[in-house]
């Protein structure tokens, strides 16, 4: 029996647009600990990683670890007949194969159930050591997306380097190229404004855009992103989701041979 | 030549 009650429903929807672009089908997975999701697009070039804690839920009831494959798409259809303030409750029964979202409007007078049908997905599941990164860069979630689609109209790639002078992101292109430099900068009138650098090492990695755009999706999540940066590693992109967790992008680095 | 590398060279099956 798994019940888990949402007060704040459009975060799923959020996650859900988050996430349908890149991922096609994918495990959510429910433990005690809350409701998750690791999933790589079709080309093992990007994985998502999703943890709504079970503490952030209003009524968390998971009585044992249930993963329950769906396809993105159709779940996101089915979320998107959820208002923007309704609760959401997702219900599922062992051995069932389907599962179900309740929506109740703020006021209780509109109360919709779309069931919908689960799918066996044998999916790959990364392990993802702790890692320290060279570089962690904290920055207004609607800049960093901002950037992303401004180099994506003059190149495919984008080169991060951060070094003590900042973060720059590169690109070109047939029409030329462009460098965008952000320097860090603490003093806003909220925290959530700030560009914030943090450097243990210079460096400088190469990304397909095409990814990174797909990632900002991500943005109406969370006013902030950061960005974790190691030569040896996978970017790591996250969003933090208010009191709940997290929304993470891991991306695979273009490597010279 | 720039490849693109996959996630599996980084992280490990579980």
């Amino acid at each position: 029996m798994l019940e888990l009650r949402l007060v704040q429903g459009s975060l799923l929807k959020k996650v859900l647009e988050a996430t349908k672009d890149l991922v096609t089908d994918a495990n959510f997975d429910c433990s005690a600990t809350g409701f998750s999701l690791q999933a790589m697009d079709s080309s093992h070039v990007a994985l998502v990683a999703l943890l709504l804690r079970s503490e952030g839920f209003e009524h968390y009831r998971c009585d044992r670890n249930i993963s329950m494959g769906m396809n993105l798409n159709n779940m996101s259809k089915m979320l998107k007949c959820a208002g923007n303030d309704d609760i959401i409750t997702i219900k599922g029964d062992d051995g069932s194969d389907t599962v179900t979202f309740m929506f109740e409007s703020p006021n209780q007078d509109k109360i919709s159930d779309f069931e919908m049908k689960l799918m066996d997905i044998d999916s790959e599941h990364l392990g993802i050591p702790e890692a320290e990164y060279h570089a962690i860069v904290k920055m207004p979630s609607s800049e960093f997306q901002r950037i992303c689609k401004d180099l994506s109209s003059i190149g495919d790639t984008v080169v991060i380097s951060v070094t003590k002078e900042g973060v720059k992101f590169s690109t070109r292109g047939d029409i030329g190229t462009a460098n965008i430099v952000c320097r860090q900068n603490k003093t806003v009138d909220k925290p959530e404004e700030a560009t914030i650098i943090e450097m243990n090492e210079p460096v400088s990695l190469t990304f397909a855009l095409r990814y990174l755009n797909s990632f900002t999706k991500a943005t109406p999540l969370s006013e902030s992103v950061t960005v974790s940066l190691s030569s040896e590693l996978p970017v790591v992109v996250e969003y933090k989701i208010a009191d709940m967790g997290y929304i993470r992008f891991y991306l695979a680095p273009k490597i010279e041979d | 030549q720039i490849f693109q590398s996959l996630l599996v060279d980084f992280f490990n099956n579980k």
